[in-house]
């Protein structure tokens, strides 16, 4: 279709002014409450600590929630509200790159809206997109959405903490991953007390 | 728009198909995970201990997951894989329709894509919609998402067992329900054990 091919095309120029930049970049997508935010956080927390300066562009249907959240960290940024749109696309994604001071950032974080199905087909032009799910959802999450997963360079099972009480079995969800998409990391993450951070910062590429 | 139109149009027919056979009717929207399976299954159990007759359609991106777990207690369950759309519809639900017993039965359940933003413009012709959410997804899902809790008849807050642990508090939750919607019953649900299943019943008009 033109609309998806026009959006590549965009993403593609995204790219390359992020590159431009100097700035290494990531698309965060997963299922609602999945943990997004945190892992935003937790990773910038742990680059600022060794001085690379972050900035984040946060993706919601409605509110700011997420920026406040954000800014609060003491990063810039800049939120887009997609109304009945179900993900971030490359155009919005242009501008509000606008609004972020790129001669002066190392990394950029994007967050898309929390959906397992539309972001798919939609690039916004980061170096890599993240899916990230939690066990707080089941074990079949992955089974039922291939198609996400199929576009995604890690997977991220985050709140693992919780796979006890939800009688989750972990390497249900890893093999999963494993079968629909071989070639990308797939990672354990506990966002909240920040297990798992670091292998998730080497996933990303984004050690030293 | 001419398609959103036609959708309503041909929801309108499915639940005059329904209410020709007497037949009560239920949409679950909600998150990934919420827990609308095994809310249906409860629900079912419920019904089927008072002699009513229940079948359900189950719509999913891919798979049938929730068509075998609820066909495993005993209920006609007709299966609907949407592929790239992101919601069931009602020309989706009336293909699923024809594959249900209707002359027996009493309650159809339909369960929708795991989706707080797309089924919101989409009726499929059921009496009611339900949307679920769970507190491990947080505490601003309503916020973030208002249009389809405005569409909703019932808001159900599911896993309320695990909010301690979440440190979710449900008043929150329960006063942005009230806010979106004023008019429609906020039911909190521990799903896995059963807990506020007959408060659901009788929010649905399914009590005798
Ligand atoms: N126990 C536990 N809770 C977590 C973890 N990660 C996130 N949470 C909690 O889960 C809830 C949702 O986290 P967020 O970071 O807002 O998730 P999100 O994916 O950004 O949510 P949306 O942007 O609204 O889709 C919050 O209450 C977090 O504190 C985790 O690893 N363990
Ligand atoms: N602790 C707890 N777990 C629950 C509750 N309700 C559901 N679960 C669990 O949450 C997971 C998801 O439940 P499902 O019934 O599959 O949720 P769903 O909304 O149908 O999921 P999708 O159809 O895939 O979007 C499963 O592991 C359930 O056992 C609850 O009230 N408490
Ligand atoms: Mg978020
Ligand atoms: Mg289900």
């Amino acid at each position: 279709k033109d609309l998806l091919e026009a959006n590549r095309a965009l993403a593609r120029e995204n790219n390359g002014l992020l590159k431009d930049k100097g700035i290494r970049s990531v698309d965060f997508l997963g299922s609602v409450g999945s943990g997004k935010t945190l892992l935003i956080q937790r990773l910038s927390e742990r680059l600022m600590d060794r001085g690379m300066r972050v900035g984040a562009v946060t993706g919601d249907v409605s509110g700011d929630d997420d920026m406040r959240r954000l800014s609060a960290i003491g990063i810039p940024v800049a939120n887009v509200n997609t109304g009945k749109e179900c993900h971030l696309d490359a155009h919005l994604a242009e501008h509000a790159l606008e609004d972020l001071p790129l001669d002066d950032l190392d990394v950029v974080f994007f967050e898309n809206v929390g959906n397992l199905v539309c972001p798919a087909d939609f690039p916004i032009g980061a170096d890599r997109r993240v899916v990230v799910i939690s066990v707080t959802e089941g074990d079949d999450m992955i089974r039922k959405h291939p198609m996400i997963f199929m576009e995604s360079d890690v997977i991220v099972i985050n709140k693992t903490d919780l796979a006890p009480v939800m009688e989750v079995d972990l390497a249900l969800l890893q093999g999963d991953a494993g079968r629909v998409r071989p070639d990308a990391p797939c990672i354990l993450t506990d966002a909240k007390r920040g297990g798992g951070i670091d292998d998730l910062m080497e996933a990303l590429g984004l050690q030293g």
